[in-house]
């Protein structure tokens, strides 16, 4: 554990007073080798070393009779404050009608997350959400969405159709017709290097001119979660991301990752396969789960 | 730095970060670049050496036989064993072998739809029971019809599941017991998704306690992940990997070649 390993390096500098680059570089070298393990990406990993590194210089922290726990309690307030302060929910429109699209990779919980949050969003907020099946492309999509829909009791636009347009179109006009004050836009999971398939995202974007887009990432994701996320991000204006499967032990250090090159806040986090598994983010509780 | 003989500090580091990004673990990459800074007499370009040290390191290792009658897919939520089991029927079937594809997920939202619309598509038999919750059930039907009916192969399909979840992991322990009862030519796959980081150890090393696993199926190398993962789950728990997924159609299936799966792990 991180903390064992700091203890005893602890224990030899204790008593140098400040703390120099010399004396810290080992305690560094374990905390950056312990992000990687939680699978943040290797250049943040660097860079979140490097500032904790400045802000550890000069401080008077191994005066402390627990120097050890003292310096984890820095870097994960650090780390906590970086994953992002305040947790955020959906930015609702000012216009009454709120309109969110999820995107994101093949089988990273995009369809589960749909329907999570409108029961979240229907229970929790009062909101009358309206569910839009528009990933026409993987076997049975739709027919996931509607059978999630009816667990939760949420409506589900969906129309036999190869155009996913001509679904968002249509299903914003039903979900007003029916009063609905949120949609939801489910897409097909897709590569950020299919060019083809985010065009299709750009025009479904650009279609239902949404108030969120949510980039739905497997809590499990290794390095390659700064590639996908960047390009999603920019392709589209995401606004929140989305971690799912956050209950199995994967680290979740994607998560510090795709927040360092988005910028973007982490919104919600899934947490069962049930609709149930669903909740804000708390940034506190993911730092001390990555730092192990 | 490609074809240099001798790597520098500053190459040995661009090379770490590159072995990193490519999820091999920090573990697996120090020892890499630790062999790779030895100076060497053969005078080869750092890429043979790379390429010829982990042949040796791997192929060692693994035995690939060819794949059993009866093929179990398991894995986590979302990894592709539905389209995997989908692709495997299509490869058997374009072999001229008869296939029957079992629905083994009882629990998820359309997910016998899903593999039935794949079964409709490759013009493959299906056993599935939308009447029951109990995928050993389901599993027991499948398998006995197959043998019953002396098909060639008998894929069948199980619900995604976390290694955390003791219920599940017992459900899946169970489901395997009941195929081994009837058969003894069972290969299991895990499927392992391409962008997993560290945690794809876990998995692999968690599922192969409740079942023994034979080998892995590497999905969605079609994206920018290398899928790094496989060369700690083959050093570690001696699996082979069976095939690479590279796509969500049904014949983007690639047999596993280790030379080019260890060239694209250095981009
Ligand atoms: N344990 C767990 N499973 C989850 C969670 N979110 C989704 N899943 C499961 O992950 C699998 C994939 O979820 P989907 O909602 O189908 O993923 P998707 O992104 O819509 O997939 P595509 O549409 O194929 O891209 C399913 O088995 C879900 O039940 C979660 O938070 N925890
Ligand atoms: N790009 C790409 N997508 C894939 C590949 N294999 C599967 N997928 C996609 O990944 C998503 C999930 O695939 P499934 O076959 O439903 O995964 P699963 O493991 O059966 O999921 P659960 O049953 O929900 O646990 C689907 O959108 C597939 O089309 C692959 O090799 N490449
Ligand atoms: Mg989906
Ligand atoms: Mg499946």
């Amino acid at each position: 554990q991180l903390q064992d390993r700091f203890s005893s390096i602890f224990k030899t500098i204790r008593g140098h007073g400040k703390i120099t680059e010399s004396n810290i570089s080992d305690a560094m070298r374990d905390v950056r080798r312990a992000l990687l393990e939680a699978d943040v990406n290797f250049k943040v990993a660097r860079r979140f070393v490097d500032r904790i590194t400045d802000k550890a210089k000069g401080g008077e922290v191994l005066t402390s009779i627990t120097p050890g726990q003292q310096f984890i309690k820095i870097i994960q307030k650090e780390l906590t404050e970086f994953l992002g302060g305040n947790t955020e929910g959906i930015q609702f429109s000012s216009s009454g009608f709120t309109t969110i699209v999820m995107a994101g990779l093949q089988g990273s919980g995009k369809t589960t997350t749909c329907a999570k949050l409108a029961r979240f969003l229907k229970n929790k907020r009062q909101k009358n959400p309206f569910l839009i099946a528009a990933d026409l492309q993987r076997p049975a999509a739709v027919d996931q969405l509607k059978v999630l829909g009816k667990q939760i009791d949420v409506p589900v636009y969906s129309e036999d159709t190869k155009d996913p347009l001509k679904v968002v179109k249509n299903g914003i006009s039903q979900a007003k017709s029916q009063d609905a004050d949120l949609i939801i836009i489910d897409t097909a999971g897709r590569l950020h290097v299919d060019e083809t398939l985010m065009n299709q995202l750009k025009n479904i974007v650009s279609l239902s001119n949404p108030n969120e887009i949510l980039f739905v990432a497997d809590g499990m994701t290794g390095q390659d979660a700064v590639n996908s996320s960047k390009a999603f991000s920019e392709t589209v204006d995401v606004t929140g991301i989305v971690l799912t499967k956050m209950d199995g032990d994967s680290r979740g250090g994607a998560a510090v990752s795709i927040r360092e090159v988005t910028g973007k806040p982490i919104k919600f986090i899934g947490t069962s396969e049930n609709m149930d598994g669903f909740e804000p983010f708390h940034p506190d509780r993911l730092s001390q789960r990555i730092l192990g | 730095i490609s074809g240099k003989k001798h790597l520098s500090a500053d190459d040995l580091e661009k090379l770490e970060e590159a072995l990193l990004q490519a999820d091999l673990g920090w573990e697996v990459v120090d020892n890499i670049v630790d062999s790779l800074s030895k100076s060497d007499d053969k005078n080869l370009a750092w890429e043979e050496r790379f390429l010829n040290s982990m042949d040796l390191l791997l192929n060692g290792k693994i035995q690939t036989k060819p794949l059993r009658k009866t093929i179990l897919l398991v894995g986590i939520n979302g990894t592709g064993k539905t389209t995997s089991a989908a692709k495997l029927a299509g490869e058997f079937s374009k072999d001229g072998e008869s296939v029957l594809l079992v629905a083994g997920d009882t629990y998820r939202a359309a997910a016998v739809e899903q593999i039935r619309e794949w079964s409709k598509r490759l013009k493959v038999q299906l056993v599935a029971n939308e009447g029951t919750s109990d995928p050993a059930a389901v599993a027991f039907d499948g398998v006995n019809s197959g043998l019953s009916k002396n098909v060639d192969r008998i894929i069948v399909d199980t619900a995604g599941r976390l290694h955390t979840s003791l219920n599940l992991m017992k459900e899946l322990e169970k489901i395997n017991r009941v195929v081994r009862k009837m058969t003894d030519e069972v290969d299991v796959l895990i499927t392992i998704d391409a962008n997993t980081g560290q945690n794809g150890i876990q998995q692999a090393r968690e599922f192969n306690k409740y079942l023994p696993i034979d080998g892995v199926i590497l999905t969605k190398m079609d994206g920018t992940a290398r899928g790094g993962i496989a060369v700690p789950i083959m050093l570690e728990l001696n699996l082979p990997v069976y095939y690479i997924g590279v796509g969500e159609q049904v014949d983007d299936l690639v047999p596993f070649d280790m030379d080019s799966y260890l060239k694209g792990l250095i981009g």
